[in-house]
């Protein structure tokens, strides 16, 4: 009804409502797309940004890890400057006018209610195997790139646990299929928390990607836009290399599948909290990313591939 | 609901490869329950780890004989989780 506070945390279905109601705000721009559901028939839905016509798209998603609660957090405050600020912001009406943009707030909506109801410390999915005693899949090493490799357990318990096969996971694989089905995706960003870093690939292997320079500029410049709102610092570089050696991610299988910027984003870390990060954070933690994505976008939209 | 009452998060400082592998090796250990936050990587990059309150003593003890650098980041992971219910609680009877 219009009063919803972008600065608390929410429960699934406060998000999704609001998100009925950033659609009914905007029919022109933003629409409700369903590409498919969880592993507990919650529907996965995406925003759809779009001033018309087929245009080449930027993928954005948030909380495949459902305790990140500041992601999902950010995505719909991100969702709702967005759609309010088409035509009065310069920067997001020209990227409209030439590109879509999707935008998926809560990707493991099964953890993310688990989260809030079970264990405020949940990540994974939350899939069952017959047999199996343990719950859920890692559902970021559970992607078709450098499967069950190096950085991901075998090991069912285990909060990395890369599940039985690549795209076993129904949340994993309904991206997976809407990307394919698209076909016109030019950028392919997640968003995580916490630990201040801005990666891009590779994560399951520590060579360096053909596009190395180009995306450590981007990544560079992406990360002092961010610092220059707060002073908060991002730390960049491959997954591998500079960070840790993690198989099965999904900004390494968007790359690999010839998305060439594929980004993934650590929000802000006050060295205390964690993913407890305090509701009061919400704000200058979206607002900082914001900077940083519309770097990215930013170029994006002026480098076409 | 599970609960967390006495749960710590250590905040733990490895100085040399040697220590990594310690944690490491720590991380493996399915029993102690623990939930790292942020792993193991290289020496003097924080790692960040949720120690269940049964196994506080055991961990503790292990990373002070192996010598390892070690802060309390969290008291009691249950009191922060109460609270930020208490907010969202709060939240909802405003709206």
């Amino acid at each position: 009804n219009g009063n919803f506070n972008f600065e608390t945390y929410h429960t699934l279905d406060e998000i999704y409502q609001e998100m009925d109601h950033i659609v009914a705000e905007h029919p022109g721009l933003v629409s409700k797309v369903n590409i498919g559901h969880s592993f507990e028939k919650r529907p996965m839905n995406v925003l759809k940004f779009s001033t018309g016509g087929n245009k080449p798209a930027i993928w954005l998603d948030a909380g495949i890890h459902a305790r990140e609660w500041v992601t999902q957090a950010t995505a719909l405050w991100t969702a709702n400057k967005i759609a309010t600020e088409y035509g009065k912001d310069a920067f997001i009406t020209s990227l409209l006018d030439q590109m879509d943009l999707f935008l998926l707030p809560v990707t493991n909506p099964d953890g993310y209610v688990f989260s809030h109801t079970s264990n405020r410390m949940w990540r994974k999915t939350r899939s069952r195997v017959a047999g199996r005693a343990c719950v859920g899949v890692d559902p970021n090493r559970n992607w078709d790139a450098g499967f069950a490799g190096p950085g991901a357990s075998n090991k069912p318990c285990s909060d990395s646990y890369h599940g039985p096969s690549a795209n076993s996971e129904v949340e994993v694989k309904s991206i997976v299929d809407f990307i394919k089905s698209h076909g016109n995706f030019k950028a392919f960003i997640t968003i995580h928390s916490y630990s201040q870093l801005l990666m891009f690939p590779y994560g399951y292997k520590c060579s360096k990607s053909d596009t190395f320079d180009e995306l450590n500029q981007v990544a560079q410049q992406a990360a002092k836009a961010v610092e220059s709102l707060y002073g908060t610092k991002y730390r960049v570089g491959p997954i591998c290399s500079v960070i840790y050696q993690a198989s099965g991610g999904s900004i390494d299988w968007a790359y690999d599948y010839g998305i060439r910027y594929s980004f993934a984003f650590e929000l802000r870390d006050t060295g205390r909290y964690g993913f407890l990060l305090p509701a009061k954070q919400i704000l200058p933690t979206a607002q900082e990313t914001w900077l940083g994505l519309q770097s990215i976008m930013e170029y994006v939209r002026d480098h076409p591939y | 609901r599970e609960t967390f009452v006495g749960d710590q998060v250590l905040e733990v400082t490895p100085k040399n490869e040697d220590q990594i592998k310690n944690l490491l090796e720590l991380e493996a250990e399915e029993d102690l329950q623990l939930d790292f936050w942020k792993s193991p990587t290289t020496s003097g990059e924080t790692v960040h780890v949720r120690v269940p309150f049964v196994s506080l003593q055991a961990v503790k003890v292990f990373l002070e004989l192996q010598g390892i650098d070690y802060s309390i980041m969290i008291e009691d992971v249950q009191a922060l989780l109460d609270e930020e219910k208490e907010e969202m609680l709060l939240n909802q009877r405003e709206r």
